[in-house]
């Protein structure tokens, strides 16, 4: 695992933190799901928690779809190339790339579509980013920067893990599994025994 | 572009009739080393620059040259990914570049944390053997 320079942190009061959607995406309930979701897997493994908040504006963290040049110098490509980015603690800008073709549920890797993408492994890694993490070498972590298309990836590794607690220190009832989103459909809820932090 | 499951998205769109992703164009740069010229390769040079790996490229007078700068960030990228340090542009590592990727950098003002800024022991996690 890594961190940013400077290792900027959310601060030590700001614990419990809120997040909103950008009010223009008009965002389905399914989708704002699949990022509760998200945020779990973090929340599992810190004392952070997350909450949605009623205001975009005064949110910790702003989450939206945008697409090409959406006015922070980092343009998205179009399909495929760059999926997302996410800013340093305090910033709280989560921005996914619009022109890409993200599936909210069900199991991806049996799509014919070459360049589908699992819209809960993207925010995952990139609520990683938000909380100061930078990105990892090893290839299981969520951390890791790439991933294929048609692939779901959601569960922290050890090595997020370990570098979430450097961070924030452990929530005293995480057990080293992380838990599984709210979502009626099937999910991946493999156990996550084998990332088992130390 | 949001599909609530693969089902749901638009027939158009199967099986492989997709806008060509953003970085296909690299796959034409197989086995290109130090010291070539090929068409586009300053495109590499801009996704590097992007992700870290050549923090000061020029703006103008960009080259499609496979110089020094392109080989060192070639070379720091494959130890960040965990390929063969070879400062080519070999097939395993094509096929990582133009793999979808999160949009920060992996490379922050010069320094690195993944791998290649890592000592030599801590990336010790495969053992090597030689035959005899």
């Amino acid at each position: 695992y890594s961190f940013f320079p400077s290792t900027p942190v959310w601060p030590q009061n700001r614990r419990d933190l809120t997040y909103a959607f950008l009010p223009e995406n008009e965002l389905s309930d399914a989708v704002k799901i699949v990022f509760i979701g998200a945020f779990q897997r973090w929340s599992a493994a810190t004392p952070l928690t997350f909450k949605e908040a009623t205001s975009f504006y005064s949110a910790d963290i702003k989450i939206g779809f945008f697409v090409g040049d959406h006015g922070d110098s980092e343009p998205f490509d179009g399909v495929l190339g760059t999926l997302a980015h996410a800013f340093s603690p305090p910033s709280g800008r989560l921005h996914l790339d619009g022109d890409e073709n993200w599936v909210i549920t069900g199991d991806i890797s049996k799509s014919s579509v070459k360049s589908a993408v699992d819209l809960e492994s993207v925010a995952v890694h990139e609520i990683g980013h938000l909380l100061g993490l930078g990105h990892s070498s090893v290839e299981d972590a969520i951390m890791y920067p790439t991933i294929s298309s048609r692939t779901k990836k959601v569960e922290l590794a050890s090595d997020d893990v370990l570098g979430i607690q450097t961070l924030y220190g452990a929530n005293p009832n995480y057990d080293g599994t992380t838990t599984s989103a709210p979502s009626t459909q099937a999910r991946d809820t493999s156990a996550a025994g084998d990332h088992l932090g130390s | 572009r949001l599909f609530p499951n693969i089902s749901s998205i638009p027939s158009y769109l199967v099986p492989n009739a997709t806008i060509p992703a953003a970085w296909d164009a690299f796959k034409h740069f197989g086995n290109c080393h130090a010291g070539e010229k090929v068409d586009g390769l300053g495109k590499l040079k801009k996704y590097f620059n992007r992700f870290g790996y050549i923090p000061n490229l020029p703006t103008t007078n960009l080259t499609d040259d496979f110089d020094e700068d392109l080989e060192a960030a070639l070379k720091t990228y494959q130890k960040n990914f965990n390929l063969n340090v070879t400062g080519e542009l070999d097939g395993p590592t094509l096929e990582h570049l133009v793999k979808p990727r999160c949009g920060n950098p992996d490379v922050v003002n010069g320094t690195t944390t993944m791998n290649s800024g890592k000592p030599a022991s801590y990336n010790s996690t495969k053992f090597h053997s030689v035959s005899h």
